[in-house]
């Protein structure tokens, strides 16, 4: 389910816009070239749905971002947004002064906890450092 | 998503079902982003013998309380959790109380299943929590709480008990007791302890013994929100490294 979150103010200036201040998720703003810019989506999968709810007692369900769309940096291909950013990410290395980085390599991963009962009732609370992506370079 | 209680997406949301062959990736997927190695199948309890409440609500609270940390970017530990990041509570499987002559001292002795502990987990804390009511019996007086882990037990002979933890409180006192049983742990990761078994004894301020069932103190056949269980800090290992999708 994808939830309506805050809007920014588009830029106003016509170059292309700066690599990490890229529009909201849903403004469908077009890069100058006329390519519709990556944008932000919210996966949420119920517990309900996946039949979890004998076992699981919190959280109610899973929640990451991911990006989808075309990268605005020119690289010209149509691959998704994260394979693009791995791929941009890395010819950046070898030319950091032609190629700029890439937008949506995640910058900052989020911890995850489920509290459970395991096979023998027993109450757990588990917790996994960087392991959601929740934040990426163009939102 | 299929009706039912739970929260919903706000309207406009776009939603899908979920195929079977789609819900069993997603099962794996979400598995392996909350490290846990498969699905737990919980023993449906006898209807007569519910499940105790008060681990999952003590768990709960704690869910929450260290819930925001999960935002944190990936920084020093939290400070809810500590150097812990899985936390373990047991619920009492088996309840003895001992009175045999009446000069011997009485115990009440709580045994715990520690078969699901993972192999390699370091115990950073360990705490029992018993509750206590209010002893009219015993007026105000001043009571000590004992704890010791059973380490063997013998047929002829008094079991060999390693002490833990020792209380000082008033008999009219009431809430949760909260014992550190953290030295217990050595012992019962060393030699794979799987049935772990601790005493609680009751005594005045002149040494008498009492009964911890007199003294307040609650067992398995307490409320449900307030029989004794055991929560165990494992610290911190590293992440698992995530696969790249």
């Amino acid at each position: 389910a994808v939830r309506p979150l805050k809007r920014r103010p588009p830029k106003k200036n016509n170059e292309l816009p700066h690599p990490n201040k890229l529009p909201g998720i849903f403004d469908d703003v077009h890069g100058s070239d006329g390519r519709r810019v990556c944008r932000r989506h919210e996966l949420y999968v119920s517990f309900q749905d996946l039949d979890w709810l004998d076992w699981v007692i919190a959280p109610q369900g899973y929640s990451a971002y991911y990006c989808e769309g075309e990268c605005s940096f020119p690289l010209d291909s149509c691959m998704n947004a994260t394979n693009h950013a791995i791929l941009q990410s890395l010819v950046h290395l070898m030319k950091p002064d032609t190629v700029p980085k890439a937008c949506c390599a995640p910058t900052k991963l989020s911890a995850t906890s489920v509290l459970y009962y395991d096979s023998s009732n027993n109450v757990i609370l588990r917790k996994h450092r960087n392991m959601v992506v929740k934040a990426c370079g163009c939102h | 998503g299929s009706g039912g209680a739970g929260p919903r997406p706000p309207p406009g949301c776009p939603q899908r079902r979920l195929g079977a062959r789609e819900r069993r990736e997603m099962q794996r997927e979400v598995l392996a982003v909350l490290g846990l190695p498969g699905r737990p199948r919980p023993r449906a309890p006898p209807a007569a013998a519910r499940l105790p409440a008060s681990a999952p609500l003590f768990m709960l609270d704690l869910y929450h309380a260290t819930a925001g940390d999960d935002d944190e970017d990936g920084g020093p530990p939290p400070r809810g959790l500590g150097r812990a990041d899985l936390v373990m509570s047991f619920v009492n499987v088996v309840e003895r109380d001992r009175a045999l002559a009446p000069q011997e001292p009485r115990w009440k002795e709580f045994r715990f299943d520690l078969t699901q502990i993972p192999a390699g987990e370091v115990v950073a804390a360990a705490e029992l929590r018993v509750y206590k009511l209010p002893s009219p019996r015993q007026g105000n007086r001043t009571l000590h709480v004992s704890t010791f882990a059973v380490f063997a037990q013998h047929a002829n002979r008094e079991s060999d008990l390693f002490f833990l933890d020792l209380q000082t409180l008033r008999a009219g006192d009431e809430g949760w007791l909260v014992m550190d049983v953290t030295a217990a742990s050595d012992r019962w990761l060393l030699d794979g302890t799987k049935d772990l078994g601790l005493r609680l004894y009751v005594e005045t301020e002149d040494g008498h013994s009492v009964d911890p069932g007199l003294a307040g103190l609650l067992g398995r056949r307490a409320p449900r929100s307030k029989q004794p269980f055991m929560v165990t800090f494992f610290r911190a290992s590293p992440s698992p490294v995530r696969a790249p999708r």
